[in-house]
C-alpha cells in the first residue's frame, strides 16, 4: 500500500459519502445519472468475486465490502426510495449504458490476462468502470445548473483513478516485475473522461461562479 | 498484501 493508492481509495469513498449523503440528508438525485450508478454496482459485483474467496487484508475486504454495500443501496435508494425517486430526472438520464456494457464484455473476452470467468469478469470490471461515469456526464451537460453536491461527486470520483496512475507509476518504479498494461489503460482512459469536467470545475471554482458544463 | 496478480488494489 502507498499513500497514492490510499489516497485515491479514500477520495473514491469520499465521492460515494457525498452521494449518500445528498440523497440521504435531502432526500433527492437531482442530477444524478440512475445508469451510472447501476454500472458501478455491475463494476463492484464483477470486480470483487473473490471476496470471501481470497483475503488480501482486513482494509481490502472492508473496502470491498462498502463499495459492494453503498453502491446497491444508491440504486436501491433512486430506484425505490418513495421520496428520492421522484426526484430522479428520467427524461434525461436517458443514456443506453447497455451500449457500454456490451463492447466492454466482448473486449474484456478478447483482451484480458487469463482466459477465465473469474479473470474475463475482472477484466470487464475495468473496461466498464473506465466508461461509466458517460452517462453521467451526458446527464450533467443536459442539467442546466450542476449543484454543488453533484458537481463535488463527480470531481472526487475522477480524482479517484488520477491518484490511482500515479500509484501505478510509483509501483511500475518500485517493484519489478509490476505490469499492469490492462489496469493502466483503462485508468487512463477512465481518468481522460474526467478532463474536460474538471476544467469546467476548476474554472467554476476560481470564478466562484455555478458550474456550468457546455452542452 | 501480497498482490495476487494486481488484485490487491481495489
Amino acid at each position: 500500500m502507498n499513500i497514492f493508492r490510499l489516497t485515491g481509495d479514500l477520495t473514491h469513498l469520499m465521492s460515494i459519502i457525498v452521494l449518500l449523503l445528498k440523497i440521504h440528508t435531502i432526500k433527492s438525485c437531482a442530477g444524478i445519472s440512475l445508469k451510472t450508478q447501476e454500472l458501478y454496482a455491475l463494476v463492484f459485483a464483477t470486480r470483487y468475486l473473490d471476496i470471501f474467496t481470497t483475503y488480501i487484508s482486513l482494509y481490502n475486504t472492508v473496502m470491498k465490502l462498502i463499495f459492494l454495500g453503498t453502491s446497491f443501496s444508491i440504486v436501491w435508494y433512486m430506484r425505490r426510495h418513495k421520496t428520492v425517486r421522484l426526484s430522479y430526472d428520467k427524461n434525461n438520464d436517458t443514456f443506453r449504458h447497455y451500449f457500454l456494457v456490451l463492447p466492454c464484455f466482448l473486449l474484456a473476452l478478447v483482451l484480458n490476462n487469463r482466459f477465465t470467468v473469474r479473470e474475463v469478469l475482472w477484466t470487464f470490471s475495468l473496461y466498464l468502470e473506465a466508461v461509466a461515469i458517460i452517462p453521467q456526464l451526458v446527464l450533467l451537460q443536459r442539467s442546466k445548473n450542476v449543484d454543488n453536491l453533484t458537481g463535488n461527486y463527480v470531481f472526487f470520483l475522477g480524482a479517484y483513478r488520477g491518484f490511482y496512475l500515479i500509484n501505478w507509476i510509483y509501483r511500475y518504479f518500485t517493484e519489478n516485475h509490476y505490469r499492469r498494461w490492462i489496469t493502466w489503460m483503462a485508468g487512463i482512459v477512465q481518468t481522460a473522461l474526467y478532463v474536460d469536467f474538471f476544467y469546467y470545475y476548476f474554472k467554476s471554482w476560481k470564478n466562484n461562479e455555478k458550474l456550468k458544463l457546455p452542452a | 498484501g501480497r498482490s495476487h496478480e494486481g488484485k490487491d488494489e481495489l
